[in-house]
């Protein structure tokens, strides 16, 4: 069964997109099945994966709006790794925070299209999450299991912080009692800048045991791969952020094992 | 008559805060009075100018709603400029999202609360916009002249600015045919990458004119002032940030004085 993990933070530009990608390829490397979501009308996951989003018949807008009985399944594309495929964005979502809100039921549409079919075919889920707290946000959180928290060790990463942190809460006390987060993710970390040191020891104190120990270091390797529409990985494997997503990959592993 | 700004671009981390607050007060030290209105419910511009926005007895939220018949006016505040004035977010704004979409008016609750004497007492009013484009981004472009669009030269930043242009066309088109583009602003710069020349130069060739001369280059110093809970010009007036960012106010008024 499939564990299911939403890459969240309202704060834009904090490493959302560029996490799931890697991570996802890096848990593909280790021999995990791996599913990623870009629940994002921006779609920069699946432009970078490279999919036009424009060219499908069905999208996972049709799945969620429910009214063609569409399995999830059915929107599941492979991706250049074998083990690691993608549901695309679509840019009708852009148009889901209005839309999805007037059902009785707008916090569970995700959850009620994941089938537990879908779940047999994977190891973990990765949801992109976009930049706000509003219904597509909430949908995911309501069906994962955990949360990753990319976060910049910078004044504004900690500012929104406790408004993600109550929306968590209220998620799993209302609807999805088993949501935990898994982890808040340090992204960008430059070591010369003795703001971010100061910045990263802030939040250790503020979430002890919460941070992942992987830290991923500010790397230009990773925005010239997201050119050529790769992975660090694909675009060259010895980079920094290669080994820090696999680091990362491997942590996540555990801690799932451990739980 | 003030000329009202919109700081808009939906890609998250662009910059949009930083060059609100930098160049607002860049404005004011040129002498212009200016107003700054935070209508991004992460609260990070207040947050930066030193407001507690849940102090507020009245926010820009109750004015929006328009139920108790409140002037913008009585929700102004005092910075630390005497020639700059700011109206505070409210936490309410992230609910703004779902409870104003189902109003009839819903893109021009803001258009409607700015009234002639406001504009009367600035010569620019700047908007700090959400990372979306949904209805506090419409609002304010429903009542703006002109439209900034910070954008770093990365390739995330490009693959999104054809749902930001279509909005700008549909609301110039239906609400608001005054609103232009003043230009793209091209953020946190780094001389180095040869990945930001590249960019750099595919902005250009995209936009044409549209393009700032200004580029605002990447400085930690600006990051810095941010952790202080100041603009560049308080924090170090000789930083790189804090010329960079007085280029653009000199270029923002001579582009609104050629109109
Ligand atoms: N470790 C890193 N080192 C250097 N640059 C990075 C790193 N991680 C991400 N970036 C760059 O930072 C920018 C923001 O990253 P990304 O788009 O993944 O963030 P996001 O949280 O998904 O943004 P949004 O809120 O818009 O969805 C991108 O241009 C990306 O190339
Ligand atoms: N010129 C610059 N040089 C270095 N760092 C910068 C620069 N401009 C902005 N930053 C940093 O980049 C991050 C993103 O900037 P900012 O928060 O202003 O973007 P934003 O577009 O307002 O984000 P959001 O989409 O979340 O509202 C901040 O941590 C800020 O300190
Ligand atoms: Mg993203
Ligand atoms: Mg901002």
């Amino acid at each position: 069964m499939a564990k299911i993990i939403s890459i969240v933070n309202q704060k834009g530009g904090v490493g959302k997109t560029t996490t799931t990608h890697n991570l996802g390829y890096a848990l593909a490397e280790e021999g995990e099945r791996t599913l990623l979501i870009d629940l994002d009308p921006q779609m920069n996951l699946s432009t970078t994966v490279g999919i036009d989003c424009y060219a499908q018949k069905n999208s996972i807008y049709d799945v969620l709006r429910d009214k063609k009985g569409l399995p999830l399944g059915s929107v599941v594309k492979k991706t250049e790794h074998d083990k690691m495929d993608i549901i695309p964005s679509a840019f009708e979502l852009s148009g889901a925070e209005i839309e999805f809100t007037k059902r009785i039921s707008s916090s569970s549409l995700l959850s009620r299209s994941i089938s537990n079919s879908i779940r047999e075919d994977y190891d973990y889920i990765l949801v992109d999450c976009p930049p706000s707290l509003g219904v597509l946000t909430i949908n995911s959180l309501s069906t994962s299991d955990y949360i990753i928290i990319p976060m910049q060790p910078e004044v504004y990463g900690l500012y929104g912080i406790d408004m993600l942190l109550s929306t968590y809460e209220e998620i799993q006390e209302e609807i999805n009692p088993k949501l935990e987060i898994m982890g808040v993710l340090i992204t960008m970390h430059d070591g010369r800048l003795s703001l971010h040191k100061e910045m990263t020891e802030k939040i250790n104190s503020y979430f002890k045991d919460n941070v992942f120990k992987t830290i991923i270091k500010t790397n230009t390797t990773l925005k010239e791969a997201q050119s050529n529409n790769q992975t660090v990985f694909e675009y060259d494997g010895r980079a920094r952020g290669a080994k820090d997503y696999e680091k990362l990959a491997r942590e996540v592993i555990e801690y799932v094992k451990e739980r």
